[in-house]
Parts: C-alpha cells; structure tokens; sequence
C-alpha cells in the first residue's frame, strides 16, 4: 500500500487544486511500480492551507498555477520514487525513460510495462543487461509502434537501435549494473519507440530473492 | 495504554533525495514546512508487535482545502470508502488521521464501523465535524483495526502536535510499515511574490502498483 499526504500553503482555488493534486498524482504514483498488485488502500490527500498570503490562483494557465502545479508533481514525483527505491526486497531504483511515443499517456504505459516486469526486473537483479526483455515488456503495454523503431539504451549504453540488436560490450553493461545495484543506486533506461512527441517516465526496481521471503512471512 | 514517544519508535533511516531539479528550493519539514499545519506521531499498540509508531496525525489550523486520489481496486478498504464520501460533501479539510497495523481492507461493515467511530473521536477530540476528518489505514488486510488501543490514543495523540521538522518526522514515521525509510520531502517556490511551501510525507513498500483517480 502507499499512502500520501501533501500540504501546501499557497491559496488556490479548490477545483484548480484537485486537477493539481490529480495531475500529479498520476505522474508520480500511477506511475511506479514495485510488484503489480494494486492495493485496496492507495490513497493520496491533499490540503492547501492559503496561509502564504499569496492571492488565489484561480486560472490553470497563469504562470504561477503551472509553477504551482510543477511543484506539486515535483515533490509527489520525489516522493513516489522513494517508494519504488524502497521495493520490498530491491536493490536498485529503475528509471524508465519512454521518447517517441504518440502521446505522453502512451509514453508512460509503455514505461510502466517495462518498469513492472518481472522478467526484467529479475535480469536486473541478476545484473544481466537483457534487452529482450525490455523490449518485450515494451511491446505487450498495448500501445502500437513500429517495432522497426524500437531502441532501447542502458545507462549510457546503446544496446538496440531502430529495432536491431548492436554488438554492445556486455561486461562493461553488466558492470554498470553490478555497480548501481551494490550502492543502491538508479538505473537508467530509455526506450525510443518511433518519432512521435510523446514522452513518459516511470518507475521500479529489480526483483530479488527477499521479496518473496518478506512476502511469504506478512499474513495476509 | 498511554502512548509512546520515546526515540526509539522512530529510528529508521531517511528515503534519499529523488525529487527532480527545477525552479524551487528543497527544504526541510516534510508536511510541517507549509505554513498552517501541524503534526505528529506516536506508537499506540496497534501494529501487531514491536515499538515502531503507528499513529500518525496531520491537522490544519483552519480548514484547508482538499483534494484527494483513491485506489480504483474495488475492494477498496474503509478508509478509502469513508474519505471519498467526506469529499463528495466537504473539500475543506481539518485532518488526516493515519494509522498503520490493520489496513481496514475486507473487513466488511464492522470495518467501515470503526473506521466511523476514529473519525468521531478525532472529531471530538478537534472539535470539528468529521466531516472534515480524512483517515488512511495501512498494514495488514482483513483485520480489524485494534479499537482498544486505537480509540483512547486519539485524545492522546491530538495533544501531541507540533508544527517542527521532528513532528512531521514522527509522522513520516509512523505511517510506514515494511519501509525500511522514513519518505518525506519539502519545497520552496515563489507564488504571485510570495513564498510558497508544498511538503509531503508517504509510505510504501509492497503491494505497489498504484492505480488512483
């Protein structure tokens, strides 16, 4: 389960500040993942006191309502991400960067297969830099693309372009997540999906022995 | 059973810093950094075992306005039925009431009971309407909380509050349950020549997969 609480002392008019607090909150935890299961008690509040003393923001196209809005998701996006870092059992964060989609919606769904499966999230953990798995969790999200225009790059290395295998050095890839998963770092993948403007991000971390150790011990 | 405050129920490390760069400056407070609130946490007896705090407690000074997003699992737990029909009447808000332990998931009508009877409590004990009242519950599904121990907190709990970084730590902390962090952060943003503060706290682990509207 996550649960969310968000304070804010700026006024703001309350119709703008639950489109703020829906907007984030769909950029930040609608967009991690740790196991796939979806609990019966996720739930994000949040309150804006006005006590800053700023006047109301009432207009969603000011500037201020979209600095406001980019805060919020900031801070819920900061949040939402020490939940996937903190994956029963992880030892790495997984960042999911999706360029070249049709739409942002389906940057993120593309971005959120790849961050939920388990298959790579095990090759993760496995330090294993499985491009394959990444693609095919990119290619069962439901969303349509050239599978032509697929590329997919670990860290700074690129390991597919326009749907093709490249020879990549699999020890320095492997090195790059031996190295991340030891600090408990992030590690990095984008995934190109054609040329559209749609981008998204999303969230995760590797599968370990521990989950299943920490779940088969929390009844029920 | 009086509640407990000692260091103890609140040492786990801090989630690192992951929130991206942009035009605001991170600062400390977690959900005490905006002016208005206040908050608190404490260990009430109702995780089944251990010290680690398990009550946490968010008020504002005055009603605040409110915006909430909800699992779309339709076994949504009390909790969740309870603050979505606050909301359909209410958006202004005095405060979040957070315990972990139970979930209060599956826990049928007796459940949704005694999801009633904190929020009367807390009520009482504010002395607002519970209909300015929002609770969370975390922990494990298909128990019911431990009303025993929950009920008599409350009153306790409301006259711990505190508007420092250590009150909403506390807080932080007591949400959690197999989180090996605390997760709490805070921004600063300038609004219309103001300063603006946004701060938040939250928890998880498992069962993550979040599907909210």
């Amino acid at each position: 389960t996550m649960l969310g609480v968000v304070t804010c002392d700026a006024a703001v008019a309350p119709e703008l500040w639950t489109q703020m607090v829906k907007r984030a909150s769909v950029a930040s935890f609608n967009s991690i993942t740790v196991d796939g299961d979806t609990s019966t008690n996720d739930c994000v509040i949040g309150l804006a006191s006005g006590a800053a003393g700023n006047a109301l923001v009432t207009d969603p196209n000011s500037a201020d309502a979209k600095l406001l809005d980019s805060a919020v998701t900031a801070l819920m996006q900061g949040l939402a991400k020490s939940i996937a870092w903190d994956g029963e059992g992880a030892t790495c964060l997984l960042e999911i960067e999706v360029k070249g989609a049709r739409s942002d919606d389906d940057a993120r769904i593309i971005a959120r297969s790849v961050a939920g499966s388990s298959l790579a999230k095990s090759a993760f953990f496995g330090h294993d830099p499985n491009w394959g798995r990444i693609a095919a969790a990119a290619g069962y999200s439901g969303i349509i693309f050239d599978q032509e225009d697929l590329g997919v790059q670990l860290g700074s290395m690129k390991l597919m372009e326009a749907g093709q295998p490249l020879a990549f050095d699999k020890a320095t890839a492997n090195k790059y997540l031996k190295d991340t998963c030891a600090k408990h770092g992030t590690v990095q993948v984008l995934v190109t999906v054609g040329k559209g403007p749609g981008k998204g991000m999303a969230w995760g971390c590797d599968l370990s022995y521990d989950y299943v150790k920490i779940n088969a011990e929390y009844t029920t | 059973k009086a509640l407990l405050m000692d260091a103890e129920c609140f040492t786990i490390p801090a989630a690192p810093d992951l929130i991206p760069e942009g035009p605001w400056k991170k600062v400390a407070g977690g959900v005490c950094a905006a002016q208005g609130f206040k908050a608190t946490g404490a260990h009430a007896g109702l995780r089944a075992s251990g010290k680690k705090a398990d009550l946490a407690l968010v008020v504002a000074d005055a009603p605040a306005t409110a915006a909430g997003t909800f699992t779309q699992n339709v076994m949504c737990a009390a909790p969740v039925l309870y603050c979505k029909d606050v909301l359909k009447r209410n958006q202004k808000i005095k405060a979040v009431l957070t315990n972990a332990g139970q979930a209060n998931a599956a826990t049928g009508t007796l459940g949704y009971e005694d999801a009633v009877a904190t929020a009367k409590a807390l009520a009482a004990a504010l002395g607002c309407s519970t209909d300015e009242i929002m609770l969370q519950s975390t922990g494990v599904i298909g128990r019911r909380m431990k009303m025993e121990n929950f009920i008599p907190a409350i009153p306790e709990i409301a006259k711990t509050l505190g508007a420092s970084t250590e009150d909403a730590h506390r807080a932080a902390v007591a949400i959690t349950t197999t989180d090996l962090v605390s997760k709490e952060a805070a921004l600063q943003v300038q609004i219309g020549g103001k300063t603006v503060h946004v701060g938040g706290m939250c928890k998880g682990s498992g069962m993550i997969h979040p599907n909210m509207a």
